[in-house]
């Protein structure tokens, strides 16, 4: 006969993310020691905020974001790091003063476009190539 | 007088509060980034600009699909459930590899219609001075509707040719450069799109070469035909309908960045 199963442990809920988890889609991925990682985060640039809708015609605002966070070994928190990261952040450990630690910075950019008018009336759509950032990581 | 104020984000971020100067200077680097020498002021504002122009109209429609290929391209990992959208522009399309898109608005019109001698005409005129610097012209076109025009036969085929005026004289016709023909029914009704690629180019190499664009409507037994009766409508049409160039710039591969 088959033994009754044992009762689960409930899992509990106010657990820290494990540091190799994945940052960039939770917000506030913190290391096991409290520190934030390298991940991307969200900002928005208003054109109606800085007045400038008399001429940007679209879009209303500009969806971006930026990369913040540490850089600091071992770098599993962060898996978008290059090798050159992880080389840096461990001599980084040993001569803290003479090297610093990998920069987190955007690894992925994507294009945006603004269409505005000109002082001649004239109405311009402008692509920006490299403009919004796609994914973070350590270099 | 006393500084940057600074106070603390409920998020634990140090926040500045800018000074005029220093905010003058951030949107100089955004205006900078954007390729713009200062703010433009455009000289009719924002609220009169309603009911939209054409140019404005168009533009727009082809920053939507822009924007929707932004968007695909985004989202290139994930399976496409709906389709293709028919707004996007083909990939390879003039649109598609532009960094730049300028419409222009006619600034000059003549006429040569039937209070005057044969051919007819219709001539436009565009500001090409304020092109972004460092970019090269991958294709230009003049757009212009086509209404329906007062002609009893609307079957009947009709030859629109558009040219470049390369030369002007006091004592005789000017000398003209074929840039584009199309042939279309009489009754036909929409806009036509004709290729000013080759004239935007000179134009750029030289504002003195920049005389206009001159267009004529022939039937097709060579009859000339005033551009207005045949429906091909000008700046007294209605602002929807109104003629307007669009240059497609695409920027240099080198790069190099403006330092600032």
């Amino acid at each position: 006969a088959a033994k009754p199963p044992r009762r689960r442990q409930p899992k509990k809920t106010n657990d820290l993310p494990h540091p190799n988890k994945l940052p960039g889609i939770f917000d506030d991925v913190h290391a096991a020691d409290g520190r934030q990682v390298c991940r991307r985060h969200e900002l928005y640039v208003s054109f109606q905020d800085l007045g400038w809708l008399d001429w940007v015609i679209a879009p209303q605002g500009y969806s971006a974001y930026y990369c913040e966070g540490e850089c600091a070994f071992p770098l599993d928190s962060c898996m978008n790091a290059t090798n050159h990261a992880i080389l840096q952040s461990l001599v980084h450990l040993m001569k803290p003063e003479a090297v610093p630690k990998a920069c987190c910075a955007p690894t992925k950019l994507s294009a945006t476009s603004v269409l505005y008018y000109d002082s001649n009336n004239n109405v311009i759509l402008k692509k920006h190539r490299n403009m919004v950032v796609k994914s973070c990581g350590c270099h | 007088g006393t500084g940057p104020r600074r106070r603390f984000h409920a998020a634990g971020f140090l926040q500045r509060r800018l000074s005029g100067g220093e905010r003058r200077e951030v949107q100089r680097e955004i205006l900078a980034v954007l390729g713009l020498p200062g703010r433009p002021r455009p000289r009719t504002p924002a609220a009169s600009r309603a009911p939209a122009a054409a140019a404005p109209l168009f533009m727009l429609e082809l920053y939507r699909a822009v924007a929707g290929e932004e968007e695909e391209e985004e989202e290139v990992s994930r399976p496409v459930l709906t389709g293709f959208s028919t707004q996007s522009p083909q990939p390879g399309s003039a649109v598609s590899r532009a960094d730049t898109v300028v419409s222009l608005v006619n600034m000059v019109e003549q006429d040569r219609d039937i209070f005057s001698p044969r051919p007819y005409w219709k001539e436009f005129r565009f500001d090409l001075t304020q092109v972004p610097a460092g970019e090269s012209v991958t294709a230009a076109e003049f757009r212009i509707y086509k209404a329906r025009g007062v002609t009893r036969h609307p079957n009947n085929t009709l030859h629109v040719s558009i040219y470049e005026i390369a030369a002007e004289h006091s004592n005789r016709e000017s000398d003209l450069f074929l840039l584009d023909v199309q042939d279309l029914r009489a009754g036909t009704e929409g806009w036509l799109v004709f290729d000013v690629t080759a004239a935007s180019n000179h134009w750029l190499v030289d504002r003195k070469y920049n005389l206009g664009l001159r267009l004529y409507v022939e039937t097709d037994d060579g009859h000339s035909i005033d551009p207005g009766s045949a429906g091909l409508l000008g700046r007294r049409g209605p602002r929807s309908k109104q003629p307007f160039m669009v240059t497609f710039f695409r920027a240099s591969p080198s790069p190099a960045r403006v330092s600032r």
